[in-house]
């Protein structure tokens, strides 16, 4: 790899020394990998503001990006998820490759009236994503 | 089991959906099967919302009952205690509930004096329903929630007594049940900036709610005097508490799987932590793949 670098230092355009770190970067760490997302909503977009009373705002997030053909240990991926890119690769490419989707979730606090007009304060499980696999 | 291999299975709201291509016209509800739909009835209505998100028009749903803006205020300073500004429960707080429900009475019936224990000249009956309350929310402690007027002195103490019982239901009369079980207690407290009084009646409605009672009928005498009884003995100083009925809340522990049980992902964050992923070091991937302890990896 250090000779491949040295022929692309050859050979890199002529960018300004300020962002070499940059580019640097397109080498070591692919683009588009799957990765975590920030996506963040509001209640009163879907109208629903009228009996969810907190939070106002809330950030699910999503997953999105490439699996790379070897996923290896970097994102926690059983061994499957390699046998499933074999599999699509080499066996039935009608099977999926594996999918960039959440591993980790965070909950979430929700004050809501409820249709008698009770109140209710609930903690749900696994409502934000912080965290991304591919499987 | 072939349509069983197809069912798809969604984890959000913990339904089993039949296969799509058969029964996507189907009326949603239709859809579920006799248990789930039974189940699917008493979802948490957000729950219920994200899964029938474009079967159903919530707009066109029977408008809510609106809350006592005081109990709203109260479960709104509930939830800044309890919750981050982005909605994630503190981790500091060590509270065993996940769910906490405050009721309004729906009815109050005054008892003429006929029948009133002596003395008693404030006792109001109250009907709380609490249907919301699932069979998988497990009570933890109740509270009789009275909120002081503004009108009231800060930092004035009170010396009250509060006659609590609870009613069976009588059938002669639709609405007013006759006295079964009564208790009776004192109490001596000073009144805050935030003017609410927290009265603990866990062990009263405890047995009632542990049998799937939900209409819980109450006469509540709640009288005070300013200051401290010992000083002065004037009746003038009385505050009428009845005439403002109190709110009931439930602190409850809900077992389902939707709900965050926070002991639970205490220990699996401390069974498998969690190594973020090093942008910063050009060695990261080489050394994740090295350097994690993966038994898996290992026995590959």
């Amino acid at each position: 790899s250090r000779r491949r670098r040295d022929e692309n230092l050859k050979e890199a355009p002529a960018t300004p020394p300020y962002n070499l770190s940059e580019y640097f970067k397109q080498f070591l760490f692919p683009q588009n990998e799957c990765e975590l997302h920030s996506f963040r909503l509001s209640f009163s977009q879907l109208k629903w503001d009228k009996w969810i009373i907190a939070p106002h705002r809330y950030s699910p997030q999503y997953c999105k990006g490439d699996c790379p053909r070897v996923v290896g240990h970097r994102y926690g991926s059983p061994v499957h998820t390699m046998v499933q890119n074999i599999i699509y690769e080499k066996l039935d490419s009608s099977v999926p490759k594996p999918s960039c989707v959440p591993a980790e979730y965070s909950p979430l606090s929700v004050l809501t009236i409820e249709p008698d007009g009770s109140i209710v304060y609930k903690e749900y499980e696994d409502m934000i994503a912080t965290k991304c696999t591919c499987r | 089991p072939h349509s069983r291999d197809r069912v798809v299975s969604d984890k959000l709201s913990g339904l089993l959906v039949a296969p799509e291509d058969a029964t996507s016209e189907l009326n949603p509800l239709l859809r579920l099967p006799k248990a789930v739909r039974r189940g699917y009835a008493l979802l948490p209505p957000l729950l219920k919302v994200l899964s029938d998100q474009g079967h159903q028009n919530w707009e066109s749903e029977a408008p809510r009952l609106q809350p006592d803006s005081r109990a709203l205020r109260y479960m709104k300073r509930l939830y800044k205690m309890s919750a981050t500004k982005e909605g994630i429960p503190k981790a500091n707080r060590s509270h065993l509930y996940n769910t906490v429900r405050l009721f309004t009475p729906c009815s109050e019936c005054k008892h003429s004096h006929r029948d009133l224990m002596k003395g008693d000249l404030h006792s109001v009956d109250l009907l709380f329903n609490l249907d919301r309350v699932t069979a998988l929310e497990h009570l933890l402690k109740s509270v009789l929630l009275y909120s002081f007027d503004t009108s009231i002195p800060t930092s004035s103490s009170f010396t009250c007594t509060c006659h609590l019982s609870v009613k069976e239901h009588d059938f002669s009369s639709q609405v007013c049940p006759s006295v079964s079980h009564t208790v009776a207690f004192s109490l001596h407290f000073e009144v805050r900036k935030r003017k609410w009084v927290e009265i603990d009646v866990t062990s009263f409605l405890q047995p009632l709610i542990a049998t799937n009672r939900r209409n819980i009928h109450m006469a509540v005498n709640f009288t005070c005097l300013m200051g401290d009884p010992q000083h002065n003995t004037k009746q003038d100083n009385s505050i009428n508490m009845a005439l403002v009925p109190p709110s009931l809340l439930l602190y409850l522990n809900d077992t389902s799987e939707q709900a965050y049980h926070r002991w639970n992902s205490l220990r699996r964050r401390r069974k498998n932590p969690v190594r973020p992923r090093r942008r910063n070091s050009p060695f990261a991937d080489i050394a994740d793949d090295k350097g994690r302890e993966n038994p898996q990896g290992k026995r590959a």
